[in-house]
């Protein structure tokens, strides 16, 4: 059982994966709910926690795994208003996933069921890297720079410095290139523009498909900020941080991909 | 496109 206050994050979390891969499980125990899948050409992992602290209530009293259509349950998701409170329900045997909405108001209620699917996914162990570089910045600044630079060429290089991180990309038709330093830069109605907060052991630079960074955009609306973790050899790991509606940090979406090879 | 690492064999290892 998890009752989540506001229907539209799950539907903001799902949104920000669907198009990425097609089936998982979710994998619920007492602490919250887990996913991690990969597209089919193996290029990127995503992952999910939930917290138990993201819902309202939460219960769960043996392990589950429950295999999920990605296509399906966007589509019940979608039935529902942002705004709904909406609970989660599973039943015994564990072959249907019940959605039940209801409006703030409490004057509809709407009832949905998802049939699960048997699914035997491989879990991968996702190590504990030291990275070279955690780059902070703001989520509508990094898919700007994305969504801008694609326009240009198919793949961005990221290089990090202690100053500054640039993004930058080449195309038939030019060049481009993005810079935002180190540190605050200002303030705007009293509140501080951060350009990108670096934290550095050594400098990176590294080559990634952009087709694939903008996918992770999806997930500007979870969270102010996204960060970056880069180092050599290492897959990019794309976080953002997942609050609940009293803003405690309450789970991650992360997304790795893993850099191009410079030709 | 040719990519640094098979992210599954990749967290396959660990």
């Amino acid at each position: 059982n998890a009752l989540i206050k506001q229907a539209g994050l799950l539907k903001k979390i799902i949104d920000a994966i669907k198009d990425l891969i097609d089936e998982a499980t979710l994998d619920c125990d007492n602490d919250g709910i887990y996913l991690q899948a990969m597209d089919s050409s193996h290029v990127s992992l995503v992952t999910f926690y939930l917290k138990k602290n993201l819902f309202e209530k939460y219960s769960c009293n043996r392990n589950l795994s429950l295999g999920i259509n990605m296509t399906s349950i966007a589509k019940i998701l979608k039935c529902g208003m942002s705004d709904d409170t909406l609970l989660l329900e599973t039943n015994n045997p564990i072959d249907i996933l019940s959605f039940k909405f209801e409006s703030r108001r409490g004057h509809k209620l709407s009832q949905f069921q998802l049939r699960l699917m048997n699914l035997e996914m491989e879990r991968l162990s996702i190590p504990d890297t030291e990275y070279s570089c955690i780059i902070e910045m703001m989520c509508s600044e990094f898919s700007k720079v994305c969504h801008d630079l694609a326009t240009i060429g198919d793949s961005m290089t990221i290089t990090c410095t202690k100053k500054n991180v640039t993004f930058d990309t080449t195309g038939d038709l030019g060049t481009g290139i993005v810079s935002l330093k180190q540190g605050v830069v200002g303030s705007e109605n009293d509140e501080n523009v951060y350009a990108a907060s670096i934290k550095i052991v050594k400098p990176v630079s590294l080559s990634f498909s952009l087709r694939y960074l903008i996918y992770f955009t999806k997930a500007s609306s979870l969270s102010n900020k996204v960060i970056l973790h880069m180092g050599e050899e290492v897959p990019l790991m794309v976080e953002y941080k997942i609050f609940n509606t009293y803003e405690e940090e309450a789970g991650y979406l992360r997304y790795f991909l893993a850099p191009k090879v410079n030709e | 496109d040719k990519y640094q690492n098979d992210l599954l064999e990749y967290f396959r290892t660990g």
